[in-house]
Parts: C-alpha cells; structure tokens; sequence
C-alpha cells in the first residue's frame, strides 16, 4: 500500500493542488548529478524484438536527450541494480510490481515514474527505428525519459512531449521548444573548445557555376560538431570522433585551424603541439606530403618562420592577408605572402584587440579565435565567454568603437546552441 | 501462436483478450478524464469519483479543446476515438485553462534566427 500511494503520489496532483507539474511552481529537474545510469532490466524484456535492437533503441533515445543537455547518460551491465537511476523493463497487464496495471494492446503504451523507472506495454506493437508500422519504441522511449527527467505533458504541436502517440516522421528529432524545456531544467551546455572554425566548400550547381558554401565546426577533445547557422543548432547526432571525420590529423586536442585563402592560395592547416599538418579538401583527407615531396606533419618554426608553439590559437585576416597566431597574452602577425612576422609584432594582445570596456578582456590564453561568415565578424572564445571583435560595420554605425576593439563578454552557449557532450561509452 | 502473415510480422494481430477495453461508453469515458486529471478537482480521490452533470461537461469541454476538437462538451464519436488513441500513462497534470482557448501555436523562432 505504502507503494501503491508513493507511485500515486509522483502521477498525480498533491492535494491543495500543488504539484511538481503545477503551473503555479513548473517542473523540476529529477536529478542532480551529470551522468545517469540506464538498464534494461533483465527479465523484462520485450518479447517482440531482440534484445540488442532494445539495448541500442534506448542507447539513441538517451543519446538524443544528452545532445541537447549538458546530461550524459551510461548503460549500467554490472553495477548492483539499486546503484541504477534509471531502469527499463516491458511487462503486460500486472507487471514488475506495478500498482499501474496495463490495459493490453491499444490505449496506454507505457509510464515512467519520476523515481526513474519506465515501464512499457508489451500488448503493444513496438517497432524499431527502420519500421514504418507499430509503435516506434525508440518515440516513445524518448517521451518517457522526459518524463524521468522531469518533463510533463504538453499539447504543444510537435513535442515530443504530447501525451498521445503520433506516427513519426522520418526525422524524428527534439525540437527548439523541447530543448529549451528540460534546458529549463538542467541548464545549457557549456564549456571551452579547442578550436572553430569555419570550412569552406566549393560545389558546382547544375548549370556549372562554382557556388561557396561554408560550414561551421566546433572541435573539442576527440570529437567535434557540425554548427547549422540556420537552424541554431547543432547536426542531429553530433558530436562524433575527430578520427572518423578528418582523417589524418591529430585524433585530439587541435590547438588551431588556419584557411589562408586569397588570389592564388587555398591552404587549410590545423596546427597541434609544435607540428602543423595541411589538409587536402579535394580528398577529405591530410596532406602527406607536399608538393616537393616533404612528408607532413612539418615543424610551426620551419613552416611560420618566428611563431612559437604550441600555440593557443590562429585566424586569417584576408584583407590584410595575415595569419594572426596567439600564445599566451601575446598576437603574432604572420604576413603569408613575405612569410615572416610583421616587425612590430609580437604585440600584447590587448594592445591589438583593445577592452571596448574597461577590464572586459580575455587578456590571455584563448581557446580559439574564430572568424564567422555568419555573422561577418571575428570572435574569441575563452572558456564559457565569447568576444566580439569590431568589425567595419560596426564602426560605420558608431564611429567612436576603437579598431579592432572587443565588445564585452558573452556566453557561447546564447549564440552557439546546444553544442552538447555525450558519453564517450556513445560515441562510437 | 499470435497470427502474422508477413515475414517482418508487421501484420501482428493481438490477441483478443490482450486488446484494451475500447472507451464507448459514459463509465468508460469517466473514467479516462478522472485517470488523466481532466477533472477541474485539484485533489481527485483514489477512489472512482464518478464525473456527472457540468462538472463531466466542463472536464470534456477542457479535453476536446486540447485536442483540437469543437468544445461541445459531449460524448460525441471524434471524442471517444481521441480517448482511444495510443497514449502514455502519465496524467496530463498540466491543463490549458477553462477560459483559454487553445490556438495552433506558432512555431517557435529561435533568439536572433534570421531566414
């Protein structure tokens, strides 16, 4: 009984009308720590698919909510299962001591309790990811994790979040409304990156004519993201391994990426340590060697002559056609066509990209300078913060901004959305 | 064994006896709004408290307007089939209120998006 009225109590409302999922309070995160246990409980599985195609349906579900959280989650095979947070099992009619009892195939196809248990109705015909017909298990794991999160009902058109079933699109995905809710409820994701940059594409349309496209990407440890500009997120199933992306450059760790790209030169080079390595875009791949036949990777001191390593970071100036290398609190100009640092330079790099105001100023070791062809502008990102960087437009409309001033300190996560950690246990 | 006819078993048909009760009729139908926290009656008891009169009229009136249906505050069919549908077990705690009346919401724009 004392069950029966605690599951009670975490579906319903409290008497006095307060309740978790009142409006007058809101939802409330469940959990307090960053990473969360899963299982799928041993003897409840479904009977309609195997166990594997179970397993990896809610591997993805959980995978889908950590892209958009700063939550991970971790399949749990060994630990003691009241060690777990969240468990799964599929069971019919009166099952693994529920005092919910299923209804049999039709109507309710599975619950969740806010202490981290989901249950499904095997009567229903759960179908996996491919299939058109059925319930798709991997919809409604995604749903019922919400609610374990913490996440409540809504009617609102497209989320995932509606109490009924809804045959799924093709592209199934959490959308802006989603996100921003469990955000809501366990914060945005942040943290620094490596590098990023954005990668220029040169494609052909059907008439011949040559067209540039860029991409935008976000590079941290050993995985990176794909940044859609337009739709103010990040690819769905970002991130993945640096090593099955870019092949032939350091697997981890890049400390810059530099596109020298003017009349005659196309070079792209990402720089780690003390080596740098040039990257081929024709053949997705890194250079090997170049043209005189010289193995990559090369030494920064041989290829840019006076610039020390490692270094923190590097973008290119194109209208003045200079490579601006940053270590420490100090710039280095790199003229690429004399190839050879500028005579005045090092400089503080405060000197060079001023405070617009007083003291708001990374001052030294960022992780990344990044020119945006978004946004037309120049940023520098260190830690959770991004600068902006002056750009002429910005002096045509206020004349007083100092050149190459930096605009006070902003959060990457307000402009960059949803660039999300996963498990490493998922990355694969 | 469960009857199927094609090899990926997509044409599943369940058992008879494993099949939901359909919601038909007027118990039915109370039920599922007490179940599903339709009733305006922030403390609803555990015991089956039967909706009647303006109060099963208010609770169906709040359900047909969340589903998009014209708020007649009847049993209608549209009505049943929609307390028919595949759908969680977890009680729509948090409802639109009496007086709104739910329009097709815009779709969200992200801070700053431009087209």
């Amino acid at each position: 009984r004392a069950r029966q009225k605690r599951f009670l109590q975490m579906l319903l409302p409290k008497p006095g009308g307060q309740h978790e999922g009142s409006s007058d309070i809101g939802p409330s995160r469940a959990f307090s720590k960053k990473t969360l246990t899963w299982r799928l409980v041993g003897d409840a599985y479904s009977s309609q698919l195997s166990v594997e195609e179970q397993r990896y349906i809610f591997r993805l579900a959980f995978r889908m909510w950590s892209e958009v959280t700063p939550l991970d989650f971790r399949e749990d095979l060994k630990g003691p299962g009241t060690r777990v947070d969240i468990k799964l099992g599929f069971g019919r009619g009166r099952h693994l001591g529920c005092p919910r009892v299923f209804d049999g195939s039709g109507q309710e196809f599975a619950h969740a309790w806010r202490l981290g248990e989901i249950h499904f109705d095997d009567d229903e015909h759960f179908t996996p990811v491919s299939s058109d017909t059925g319930i798709s298990l991997l919809k409604v794991a995604v749903h019922e994790i919400g609610h374990v999160l913490g996440l409540p009902h809504t009617y609102r058109a497209g989320s995932i979040m509606q109490p009924n079933y809804i045959p799924q699109e093709p592209a199934f995905e959490l959308d802006w409304s989603d996100r921003k809710a469990i955000q809501r409820l366990y914060g945005s994701c942040e943290g620094s990156f490596d590098t990023v940059f954005d990668w220029i594409r040169k494609e052909r349309n059907q008439y011949g004519e040559v067209r540039v496209r860029f991409n935008t990407y976000f590079f941290r440890n050993s995985w990176y993201w794909l940044y859609e500009n337009r739709n103010n997120r990040t690819r769905y199933g970002d991130p993945l391994q640096i090593l099955t992306g870019w092949r032939g450059i350091p697997m981890q760790s890049i400390d810059a990426f530099v596109h020298v790209w003017s009349w005659g030169k196309d070079e792209r080079y990402f720089f780690k340590g003390n080596q740098y390595w040039r990257y081929d875009s024709e053949n997705d791949q890194a250079h090997t060697e170049d043209e005189q036949g010289r193995s990559y990777p090369k030494l920064i001191s041989e290829g840019f002559p006076g610039i020390p390593s490692p270094l923190d970071t590097a973008f290119y100036e194109r209208r003045q056609q200079l490579i601006y290398f940053f270590k420490e609190s100090l710039v280095f100009a790199f003229d690429v066509n004399q190839n050879q640092v500028l005579n005045s330079y090092p400089k503080k790099m405060s000197q060079v990209f001023p405070a617009i105001m007083p003291q708001n100023h990374p001052f030294r070791n960022i992780d990344s300078a990044y020119y945006s062809y978004a946004h037309s502008s120049v940023f520098f990102f260190k830690g959770n913060s991004y600068w902006k960087v002056v750009s002429d437009k910005d002096r045509q409309q206020n004349a007083r901004l100092p050149l190459n001033g930096l605009f006070p300190k902003r959060s990457i996560s307000e402009k960059w959305f949803d660039v999300c950690d996963v498990h490493p246990s998922t990355l694969n | 064994e469960r009857l199927f006819h094609s090899r990926d078993r997509s044409d599943l048909e369940p058992s008879p006896l494993s099949q939901a009760k359909p919601i038909a009729d007027l118990h039915a139908a109370q039920r599922f709004l007490l179940k599903y926290g339709w009733s305006e009656d922030p403390s609803p008891k555990e015991s089956a408290e039967v909706l009647v009169g303006s109060t099963l009229a208010q609770a169906v009136r709040r359900f047909q307007k969340a589903n998009r249906l014209p708020a007649s505050g009847e049993l209608d069919s549209p009505t049943l089939a929609a307390m028919n549908r595949p759908r969680c077990g977890i009680p729509d705690t948090r409802l639109p209120p009496q007086a709104a009346l739910p329009t097709p919401p815009a779709l969200p724009t992200p801070l700053g998006l431009r087209p």
